[in-house]
């Protein structure tokens, strides 16, 4: 159970198609500040279920895909994004039977608000599916196993209650 | 439900015993239950001593050691129930020299039971990894990633920068 | 009360521009009132466009861009009307090689006008500094002080980590 | 107008009697994680008038006394604790006729709780003079010149309103 790799097209700072190919055991991504390494962990917070677009760095969907600018009537540009998990399920921890499972949510423009889409090995699936997979494998976007850029002091100082749910979430 | 609760409980604060002194090279921490009668009516609070240290109360901790609570706390869950993986967003942004090193052998060590990808500017996590991902961005705003083969090379080509400590 | 606001928000938005150029090398900052016509009735926000990037909201920079922002606004106001010291508690923690270099140099210039005290575990903002002084705990839990004389002899005894870019 | 230096009595990590020489111009102070550099910071913020014991990383006062230890009886060990600022004031940034103002505040242990104290160049003030010497001078413990430990991105992020109240403490 682990994440084969990671597939981005037109998310946040990553133009067009790009493949994140990941090893098992320890990767570290490391670059220059403005890189766009915070922006692969809103990628797979992204596909998780992130409700906050608050916690993707956005005040809105549309500031998720590739080229939003302040200001400007974005008249050109990508008009949608989507990222893509590929899970190596071999050992069946997504309630799923198959030996690779593919997760994609993506974002289309439409008017001046976005619709968002799901699919599930590239078949059209929803929010509450993704959900439902997801939180019987134990993965959440505000799980114990996601830390996010500035926050990993937070784990030491949350509240007594917040830190049995964490334990509670894992029983 | 409750016994359910207490057996996990049980194991984690086991583990997290474990988890903190080999992080810190001698450290003591352990969970304790606001309520131990009804567990489910009270917190789950953490006790941590530093090594040659005395016990403080964990907000009157530093900023780093701090960090480390908190990486031995996921260890601990990891050890009960690993995560198919973990992401951590710079978890080493306050460590001083010492401490950098301590994680990145420590995530080093958890990363043959999970997955691990960590975000770092410090070379302690670049040369403990398996597999490093350069990150850059062109004169385009575009972002590119490359992989990193040679990790020594890669790091003396950068402006030399350290941590104290 | 508005014109005198006006009068200080004016002279601030300008350093600001000023200052973000500089530590950013090239960036382009300005403050904006939410109400202009009436001002207090709104709020004031940030906008700032990082060299050779184009403009994006603020909260989508990354934690080192908004570090040279928050820096940046400081010696903004700095530059309207100083205040007596600058108590800075690890302003570097999300700053790359590069970066560490770029804020340390702009402390110290900024520090002919005002007196900085900055805790920093990054050499660039020791090299940079007028005065170091080492903070230490021994065995028996007391913090003790020490003058760095010799910042490159100290630098040099300790485990060399570094940051990234 | 500068501190000149700042004088520790049991506050924190610093037992016994301490002093701490500042120059004009840049200080950095460094060291290993744990080893008491925060605490300096804390000890200012304590004079200038913390009423937050939270961002003192303290649940009581008593917790800023030289060995408090969680959960002893504390029959051992210091009773008290006292941070001294000394200010150069040769151009009056401070309303007094003084060169050089030291600023004192203590903190006694009283039965189970704590008695706060202020000296003003050694002589008995209070909570109120400092608080209106200090706010004259334009010195506050939430003042934009003062950034604790993981705050540095906050004064990107405060609310709007909030940046325009820090304007308008300076104007
Ligand atoms: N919708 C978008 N289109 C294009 N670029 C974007 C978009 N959203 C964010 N960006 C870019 O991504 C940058 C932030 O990237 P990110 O937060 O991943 O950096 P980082 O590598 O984590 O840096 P740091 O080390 O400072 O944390 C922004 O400065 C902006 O240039
Ligand atoms: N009342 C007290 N008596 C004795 N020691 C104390 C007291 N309160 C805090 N300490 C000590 O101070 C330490 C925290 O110090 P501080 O936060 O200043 O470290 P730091 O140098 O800023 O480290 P970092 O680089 O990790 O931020 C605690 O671990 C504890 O050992
Ligand atoms: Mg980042
Ligand atoms: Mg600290």
């Amino acid at each position: 159970m682990r994440l084969l790799e990671l597939e981005f097209e037109n998310f946040k700072s990553f133009k067009g198609h790009v493949t994140v190919p990941l090893g098992p055991g320890f990767t570290c991504i490391t670059g220059p500040n403005g890189s766009g390494k915070s922006n692969i962990t809103d990628a797979i917070l992204f596909v998780l279920g992130s409700r906050s677009n608050k916690l993707l760095r956005a005040r809105n969907r549309k500031q998720l895909i590739y080229g939003f600018q302040e200001g400007s009537k974005k008249k050109t540009g990508p008009k949608s994004c989507k990222v893509s998990m590929v899970f190596d399920n071999r050992d069946r921890f997504l309630a799923i039977e198959k030996d690779q499972v593919t997760f994609t949510k993506g974002i289309k423009l439409r008017g001046n608000d976005t619709a968002t889409h799901y699919l599930l090995d590239g078949i059209k699936s929803s929010a509450g599916e993704f959900e439902a997979l997801f939180s019987r494998a134990g993965l959440y976007a505000t799980g114990y196993n996601i830390i996010q850029q500035g926050d990993v002091i937070q784990t030491s100082l949350m509240s007594g209650t917040e830190r049995r749910h964490k334990i509670e979430d894992v029983a | 439900k409750e016994s359910k609760f207490m057996g996990v409980y049980n194991s984690i604060s086991e583990s997290f015993k474990t988890s903190f002194k080999e992080i810190t090279g001698g450290g003591e921490a352990w969970l304790v239950l606001e309520n131990e009668k009804s567990p489910f009516e009270g917190g789950v609070t953490i006790k941590a001593r530093m090594p040659r240290k005395k016990l403080y109360p964990v907000e009157a901790l530093s900023g780093g050691e701090k960090s480390l609570v908190s990486m031995a706390f996921i260890f601990a869950i990891q050890g009960y129930d690993p995560s198919p993986f973990y992401l951590l967003d710079e978890p080493d942004q306050n460590l001083d020299g010492v401490n950098t090193e301590h994680i990145g052998r420590a995530i080093a060590l958890q990363s043959n039971f999970a997955q691990f990808l960590v975000v770092s500017l410090h070379h302690a996590a670049l040369r403990e990894s398996d597999n490093v991902i350069g990150v850059f961005m062109g004169d385009d705003g575009v972002s590119r990633l490359h992989q990193i083969i040679d990790v020594d090379t890669f790091l003396s080509s950068l402006p030399v920068e350290a941590e104290v400590g």
